[in-house]
């Protein structure tokens, strides 16, 4: 007996890419 | 060293899939529009939305690779990143964009503008960053 799942969810910012700039201070 | 083996392709990017902004607000990745990333950032305690602008795509390790070079924000640092040719950016004021638009449409049957460079990309870093 296969339970029905629920749609996955995914958050907002897993479709933006992590870009951190290189610290020039 | 790292590997040049193929590189899984996330689900989320698949049309249809269920993408919740941060209040709580569910969509479907296609219909995303540049605002909700833009609100979902102002929320968020830890990341801020920056402008990366595509410099140069040159092409990558592997046939079905490019190497973007991104200038990051207000410090305009050089990131460059490698992905799949097929693997979407979302552009301010335009939506969802990439360097295959016809494989990206393909593969995830998501619609997709070609990614220029001059293209200005939704990014995010680190608020905490100093």
């Amino acid at each position: 007996n296969v339970e029905p799942r629920s749609v996955p969810v995914f958050p907002w910012h897993s479709l933006v890419p992590f870009l951190a700039p290189t610290q020039s201070d | 060293s790292s590997s040049s083996s193929p590189v899984a392709l996330p689900p989320f990017f698949m049309r249809g899939s269920i993408i919740q902004l941060a209040d709580g607000e569910l969509k479907r990745v296609e219909d995303l529009k540049t605002e909700d990333f833009i609100q979902s950032a102002e929320i968020s305690s830890e990341l801020k939305i920056d402008s990366s602008t595509v410099e140069r795509i040159d092409s990558g390790q592997n046939p079905n690779a490019v190497v973007i070079q991104f200038s990051v924000g207000e410090l305009k640092a050089q990131v460059c990143v490698e992905v799949l040719v097929e693997y979407p950016f979302f552009v301010f004021g335009q939506g969802w964009s990439s360097c295959c638009p016809d494989r990206t449409t393909q593969l995830f049957e998501l619609s997709c503008a070609k990614l220029c460079v001059g293209d200005v990309c939704v990014s995010l870093t680190l608020r905490s960053l100093r």
